[in-house]
């Protein structure tokens, strides 16, 4: 199924990240509303490494995501 | 901790290894299982019984991708491990990815220390903020006692302390970067990038990004011990020495160079010298200049040899350092040269000293170069 707007490689893997460790809903929500979801989320896991809280995702952001880590979310209630 | 402070209401708490990864002898595996559980059983009533058979608290195993628990892993590097926080059926439970390497040393990834992590959660601790710390998300390697303050903490909330066991010494946190009085060991470039030095950590600063990453030694290069004294970088012959006590490395990029370490004294120091303060390449003289205690000596790196006439002091020829309470500064931390300036750090201070005016431009926070 084609990839919906101009989604990239990094967004997905980044959506991924989100929704594995930081508790973002799966599923496809309206355009605007998605990366209101996505911009907060960012927002929450730059906060917990302490790095710069752009919201955006930068090289930095994107650097952390890619490290090797545990499977446990780092804010979501795990069940 | 996780939500509700989940945790084991009972102090005996029982474990099995339902599989074995073949990268490691059974042996091997054993022990680091048990080596990780009483990394916490140290600091809490806790204790462990293992079981051969049946159900137990903590089902230990290794599985790839879809393994049982619709949590699926991801291939090789990436997810390593996880384990779910205490709780009947799969509370407890912990598994490793194996389409992982596992090892039982500084080579990726050491299962003593995934699993002295993912036993953290099996216990009922959540992921720790503190880079320094066993419970951070992120792997990184360090030899010795894993936990730091934050995981003793949190550990000895759900459970309290161990009774009958001698106070372990903990990791240190990591540092503060903005940290008014922070000072550093190191301060070095590389490739256009800068790393400084600070205890087990060191961050790396990009010329295109505000924020520096902090990461632990050891983490990056498993071979270099935990704490660095002095670093330079020789754009010349396109390396890093890195000194630790009476060693040094080289350092090809982020490679150690083959062949080292060497001593200190090849460099034609006296064996009196134990550990050098500071480094730096000034790259206009093709001189490279070391600090020790109250002296400084000057090295010639096309004849790699001393230049005649050192040790000099320090007080002497830098003349116009003075700490906050007006005494003359004759030690220094580290060093670094930039267009024409000196960066020379003692303390909380770093002196921005004019090379060919020979005197002190400016005064600022050693923290400034962490873009406090």
């Amino acid at each position: 199924e084609p990839l919906p707007g101009n989604k990239t490689e990094k967004w997905l893997f980044a959506e991924r990240y989100l929704r594995r460790y930081y508790g973002m809903q799966p599923g496809l929500l309206g355009t605007s509303k998605s990366s209101d979801v996505m911009t907060e989320k960012i927002r929450a896991m730059q906060s917990f490494y302490k790095l710069e809280v752009t919201g955006k995702l930068d090289h930095n952001t994107l650097q952390v995501m890619k490290k090797p880590r545990c499977g446990v979310p780092d804010v979501a209630e795990y069940n | 901790l996780f939500p509700k402070k989940l945790k084991w209401q009972k102090t005996l708490v029982t474990f099995r290894i339902t599989n074995y990864t073949p990268d490691l002898k059974k042996e091997d595996v054993d022990q680091a299982i048990h080596d990780a559980l009483k990394v916490w059983s140290v600091v809490t009533p806790l204790k462990f019984k293992k079981l051969h058979e049946g159900i137990a608290d903590i089902m230990i195993g290794f599985g790839r991708r879809e393994h049982g628990d619709h949590n699926p892993f991801d291939g090789p590097e990436g997810l390593l491990a996880h384990a779910y926080a205490p709780g009947e059926g799969l509370g407890g439970d912990t598994h490793f990815d194996e389409d992982e390497t596992w090892t039982k040393d500084s080579h990726t990834y050491n299962l003593f220390l995934v699993a002295a992590h993912e036993f953290g959660h099996a216990l009922g601790m959540g992921h720790s903020k503190d880079p320094g710390s066993l419970m951070y998300p992120v792997y990184s390697y360090a030899q010795g006692f894993p936990l730091s303050e934050d995981d003793i903490k949190g550990i000895q909330e759900l459970y309290g302390p161990n009774p009958d066991h001698k106070k372990v010494k903990p990791k240190p946190e990591a540092p503060n970067k903005c940290d008014p009085e922070l000072s550093i060991d190191a301060v070095t470039e590389l490739r256009g990038e800068k790393l400084v030095f600070k205890d087990r950590f060191f961050w790396r600063l990009h010329p295109q990004f505000t924020e520096p990453e902090l990461t632990l030694i050891q983490s990056t290069w498993p071979q270099l011990p935990k704490k660095v004294n002095a670093a330079y970088e020789n754009l010349e012959k396109d390396i890093v020495i890195i000194f630790s006590g009476i060693r040094m490395w080289a350092l090809n990029g982020y490679t150690l160079v083959p062949g080292y370490p060497k001593y200190i004294h090849r460099l034609g120091f006296p064996k009196s010298v134990r550990k050098i303060d500071a480094a730096v390449h000034i790259d206009d003289t093709g001189k490279t200049l070391f600090f020790t205690d109250e002296d400084y000596w000057s090295y010639n790196e096309q004849s790699g040899k001393m230049d005649p006439g050192y040790p000099k002091s320090i007080k002497d020829d830098f003349p116009g350092m003075q700490e906050r309470d007006g005494d003359e500064v004759d030690e220094v931390d580290a060093a670094s040269y930039k267009n024409g300036y000196l960066y020379l750090f003692h303390e909380n201070l770093q002196y921005e000293y004019s090379y060919n005016k020979r005197k002190v431009a400016r005064i600022m926070r050693t923290n400034d170069l962490l873009n406090c």
